[in-house]
């Protein structure tokens, strides 16, 4: 089963179609190994992401060289399924 | 803890591939008089499509569909979808306007739309969101299945690279989970309606993704979608944006609604359900009930319209 122990989900705003189109390139930099779990759409809107451990810094140092606004939405993507997985069982018990 | 009847189906919590299909057969064993199972196909790994038909006689009538889970990880989809068809169960006869619907028209409900890929996100992969079938010649399997419908298909907006959330697939239809439902779709021939429910984002979308070019029933659709996003809010207040494809989100080449457009069914809606990013697809299961109830809403006001306005 695939674990996703220090995960996280990136919530990136672009403070203009500059930005966005930056963070629509992002898409293609398959060395980051990214999950858009939400895609560029328009500057109102922000962009999520999912960055695994391994790239998670120099993911982070990327969007700070391009001036990215930028903040964690999910802390830990792990800790939240294992609490998923223990609910579903709980209540199947139950 | 299996559930002895669908009253005791516990819809406040999330639920395996095996316990969904159980559900249906238990629904329609209950209701042998609304409700039935149609197998439309197979998944690539062999497991049925199964799509619960809900009618009260008549051939040939005018009928609305409305599939789940056709992006696995989104499983407040799969759980919605299983809530919405014990409510056409338990409001047909006691709500008047569900009652004229169905006295009129034909509801289909495909809950488990991408069963490979909702198996898989269960057991292997929990963010697994495409089909499982492998692609030659890649070590990354799956096809997005909302990028595989023959609309615009292999343009912008979805991408050629098997490894890619977004891959298109060899060729359009290539995925028998899409494919069934093109036969389906094809041979019923009198789908007036057409829903496809995602998570998450909190909008309601019609036609077109791959183009600018506006469908010609913009105007209805968009005054259609600003009503049901109206009733939606008036439970919680929970806030939709609404609006074309590739005017609202982006533009996405080989989409199920443009497909479905694009043979005539002129009401063809894509829901993106809770939250707007703070749980994202890990949405906590108290609010299934509460998210299911409120997208009821926005879905009685399309069914209504629909109903009252055939073609």
């Amino acid at each position: 089963k695939e674990t996703f122990v220090g995960h996280q989900v990136i919530r990136i705003s672009a403070k203009d179609e500059v930005q966005l189109s930056l963070i629509k390139d992002l898409e293609d930099m398959v060395e980051f190994e990214l999950d858009f779990w939400r895609g560029v759409t328009d500057v109102e809107t922000p962009v999520d992401v999912r960055v695994p451990f391994h790239s998670l810094q120099s993911f982070k140092s990327h969007l700070e060289s391009l001036n990215m606004d930028y903040r964690i939405m999910i802390e830990d993507l792990q800790t939240m399924l294992d609490e998923e997985q223990e609910e579903m069982e709980s209540t199947a018990r139950v | 803890a299996e559930p002895r009847n669908t009253d005791s189906f516990d819809f406040s919590r999330y639920h395996t591939i095996s316990e969904i299909y159980s559900f249906q057969d238990m629904l329609v064993a209950e209701n042998p008089d609304l409700v039935s199972k149609i197998v439309i196909g197979q998944s690539y790994e062999g497991r049925a499509l199964n799509v619960l038909k809900f009618s009260t006689g008549g051939t040939g009538r005018p009928a609305i569909w409305i599939d789940t889970g056709i992006h696995s990880r989104e499983w407040v989809t799969q759980a919605s979808g299983t809530w919405f068809a014990k409510k056409i169960v338990s409001n047909y006869g006691r709500d008047p306007a569900l009652t004229a619907i169905l006295n009129k028209m034909d509801i289909f409900v495909e809950i488990v739309t991408n069963p490979d890929g909702f198996y898989y996100s269960h057991n292997s992969n929990r963010m697994w969101r495409k089909t499982r079938k492998p692609n030659p010649g890649s070590r990354c399997a799956g096809v997005d299945p909302n990028r595989n419908w023959d609309a615009g298909f292999g343009g912008p907006g979805a991408s050629s690279n098997p490894c890619s959330e977004t891959y298109r697939g060899p060729r359009a239809h290539s995925e028998s989970e899409v494919q069934s439902i093109v036969n389906f779709v094809k041979t019923h021939g009198n789908i007036q309606a057409f829903v496809s429910i995602h998570s998450y984002s909190q909008m309601l979308l019609y036609p077109y993704g791959y183009t600018r070019t506006p469908v010609k029933d913009q105007t209805e659709l968009h005054n259609l979608a600003k009503k049901a996003i109206t009733d939606l809010a008036s439970l919680y207040g929970t806030r939709y944006r609404y609006g074309s494809i590739i005017n609202t989100i982006y533009q996405a080449s080989g989409g199920t609604i443009d497909w479905t457009y694009n043979q005539g069914i002129k009401y063809s809606y894509t829901f993106e359900l809770r939250d707007t990013g703070r749980y994202g697809f890990i949405l906590p299961a108290n609010q299934i009930i509460p998210t299911a109830t409120e997208t009821w809403l926005a879905l009685m006001a399309i069914m209504d319209h629909a109903s009252k306005n055939t073609y």
